[in-house]
């Protein structure tokens, strides 16, 4: 963790399903690396943070002060990729499911 | 990034099919007929179950078009000395539109018994010829579907009639249209009975050689907030279900070692818990340094011993070091004056 950018990016982290208390009834995949995203907004924004029009505005804003209370853009995950989870259902039969959205391919400020 | 499957009955049955390259299987649709036969002895349905999720883990490729694929285990039961299939097909969402739907079953030519030509009076010492077997006979597939708790037989929905194999293997159909009419009807109790006309015959197969159902649906709610703990996130039907154990409801049976640490009663200082135990061979408890137990890329300076502190210090480091070196007297009184 301490060589990480301060900028908002993408970081690793792998979740086993045994931790969350799902892996009785999932066969499979019995982890999967989820990543997730944080890292600062400030402006000026670097374009690897891709950052939205709102969010370039909002930290203007931010940085002159005029306006108070106003935070700085979220670091949050911006291209996600689905999951495919094979699982028994109540009834123990197996259960094939493609979630969308389950990791983070990239991170940006919004 | 994905690891070895979770440890449960599947496993075994999966392990199984990943041991086993059989270049046939990895080839072509999964409907398709298969060459396994009962010599395989492998459950079909998490057979089948796994290839669908390997190849979309691996190609991305969705199964049936869709996002999601529920499989049907056959529930057997002897009806008039005939075998019935019931598949309780209830475990489908209401967000779930069937795309396709396949009837999986495993047959085998079925020669009927050879005929006997009446045996003439007067001829009767004389061998009666056995007439050579007709063609197989021919299988129907007949489907009916009932509400739960209905006592009656159920709404016929289909009849197929079954080619006759060359061999044992497995076989799919499309019952698509079959599915969609019962669920439109809420019948989701799905009977299926492999009849070949001959009383008799519908002797119940072992449960691998069961038929299944696979749906392929896609599942509109998935892409809703939250769509994976609405699946996913359950109270754990096999805990024994003691509210003693102040385990969170959905936690997993065997506990896992919690990665943070809880502070046992109000914090008094910032040590972490538990590790204030010294090693019993520590020589000098009280130099003990906690910080020493962290790699710190920065060592803090150390506190100088006292001059009478180093001299008894190099004596028992002297003492202490191996047997062979030793100095005469002389030798030490210059050191000691050095």
């Amino acid at each position: 963790q301490w060589d990480e950018p301060r900028v908002c990016s993408r970081r690793y982290l792998k979740v086993d399903f045994a931790d969350i208390g799902w892996n009785e009834w999932i066969i499979s995949p019995k982890s999967f690396d989820a990543y997730y995203c944080a890292g600062a907004c400030e402006f000026p924004m670097p374009k690897i943070v891709r950052p939205s029009n709102h969010a370039t505005i909002q930290s203007i804003v931010r940085a002159v002060g005029i306006v108070p209370g106003i935070p700085e853009p979220c670091c949050v995950p911006d291209k996600m990729n689905s999951l495919g989870v094979l699982f028994l259902d109540e009834n123990r039969n197996v259960v094939l499911k493609v979630y969308p959205n389950m990791s983070v391919e990239t991170c940006a400020c919004r | 990034s994905h690891k070895t499957l979770a440890q449960s009955p599947w496993s075994a049955a999966i392990d199984g099919l990943v041991a086993d390259k059989d270049p046939q299987r990895s080839q072509g649709d999964p409907a398709a007929t298969t060459s396994l036969g009962p010599g395989g002895d492998q459950d079909m349905v998490a057979v089948h179950m796994l290839r669908l999720y390997e190849k979309y883990s691996r190609r991305g490729a969705r199964p049936g078009g869709g996002n999601t694929v529920r499989s049907f285990r056959a529930r057997q039961e002897m009806v008039n000395q005939k075998a019935v299939y019931f598949f309780n097909l209830t475990s489908m969402q209401d967000s779930e539109m069937i795309l396709t739907a396949t009837f999986h079953f495993y047959s085998e030519p079925r020669w009927p018994r050879a005929r006997e030509a009446p045996c003439k009076q007067r001829a009767k010492n004389a061998s009666c010829r056995l007439l050579p077997p007709g063609p197989p006979s021919r299988q129907h597939l007949l489907f009916r579907s009932l509400s739960q708790n209905t006592a009656s037989q159920g709404l016929l929905r289909g009849a197929m009639a079954l080619v006759p194999p060359p061999r044992g293997l497995w076989q799919a159909k499309d019952i698509s249209p079959i599915v969609k009419a019962a669920r439109q009807d809420g019948e989701l109790l799905l009977s299926a009975q492999l009849d070949s006309g001959e009383k008799g015959l519908g002797v119940p197969r072992a449960s691998l050689l069961a038929p299944y159902i696979l749906i392929y649906a896609n599942d509109l709610a998935i892409s809703e907030p939250n769509s994976v703990a609405v699946t996913l996130q359950r109270y754990d039907p096999f805990q024994t279900g003691d509210p003693e154990s102040g385990a969170a409801p959905n936690n997993s049976a065997d506990p896992r070692v919690r990665r943070a640490t809880q502070a046992s009663g109000p914090l008094q200082n910032n040590e972490l818990p538990g590790l204030d135990e010294r090693p019993a061979h520590a020589p000098h408890p009280h130099h003990y340094h906690k910080h020493e137990l962290w790699p710190n890329p920065f060592r803090a300076l150390k506190p100088r011993p006292g001059r009478k502190d180093r001299r008894k210090k190099a004596q028992e480091v002297f003492l202490g070091s191996s047997p062979v070196l030793d100095f005469d007297e002389k030798t030490m009184q210059k050191a000691r004056k050095k």
